[in-house]
């Protein structure tokens, strides 16, 4: 463990905490894309598959039970909440599932370490991870009302990928053996997604006005 | 030396 590691987790685990927390206190999930967090979900689902065969450390373990309990909570409270449900933006969150899933599991299924069941589903949800916030960007570009927390939820999400990336890099020099392509090529593409994203958080938070995606 | 078994990151 390294601190670009460590920090990385926590901006990870702060960003899922924000989303909850103001789902959770203001009962409202406007502005917040339900397709991306299911798409979360089934991110931590298909990668945590072996959460209590393979033992790696305390922290792992109780991390990946509180990321899995948490994007599970937040698709329970947009889907199922009595008053969080009515603030969904159903009708602005259009994007397709499907357009995501298929070409990850494809790809997943012809490029993978090893072709076998556990080691599939991981490199799926490798796959999964990197475009698994498109359908939320979409859905801030197109209503353009992005309120604090849903800014500081997408910000804490790219610097987490960043830090990650940052990670990699010392493993590299530091370890020997530490060359994983899937996981370092797709994590690329996640964090260059947010690249956009970034210039117009920096930019409103520079001249500190309310941050407006362009149209 | 044989890499570590499995996924350490989360």
């Amino acid at each position: 463990m390294n601190i670009f590691r460590l920090a990385g987790d926590m901006t990870h685990l702060a960003s899922v905490l924000v989303l909850l927390l103001k789902i959770h206190t203001i009962k409202s999930c406007s502005g917040v894309s339900l397709k991306t967090q299911e798409l979360y979900a089934l991110v931590f689902a298909t990668r945590y598959l072996d959460i209590f065969v393979t033992y790696v450390s305390f922290y792992n373990t109780v991390m990946k039970l509180i990321f899995l309990g948490s994007s599970f909570s937040i698709v329970w409270y947009i889907r199922r909440h009595r008053v969080v449900r009515r603030s969904y933006d159903k009708d602005q969150d259009t994007f397709r599932h499907l357009f995501l899933l298929l070409p990850c599991l494809v790809l997943a299924l012809v490029i993978n370490e090893k072709f076998t069941f556990k080691e599939v589903m991981w490199t799926f949800s490798i796959y999964l991870e990197a475009v698994a916030i498109l359908p939320q960007l979409v859905l801030l570009q197109r209503t353009r009302n992005i309120d604090n927390l849903t800014g500081q939820y997408v910000f804490l999400l790219g610097a987490y990928r960043a830090l990650y990336i940052l990670n990699w890099i010392y493993r590299y020099f530091t370890e020997e053996h530490y060359v994983h392509w899937i996981t370092w090529i797709a994590g690329i593409i996640q964090t260059l997604l947010y690249a956009d994203f970034f210039y117009y958080y920096f930019q409103s938070w520079k001249n500190s006005v309310k941050l407006e995606l362009p149209a | 030396k044989e890499e570590p078994q499995g996924h350490d990151e989360l």
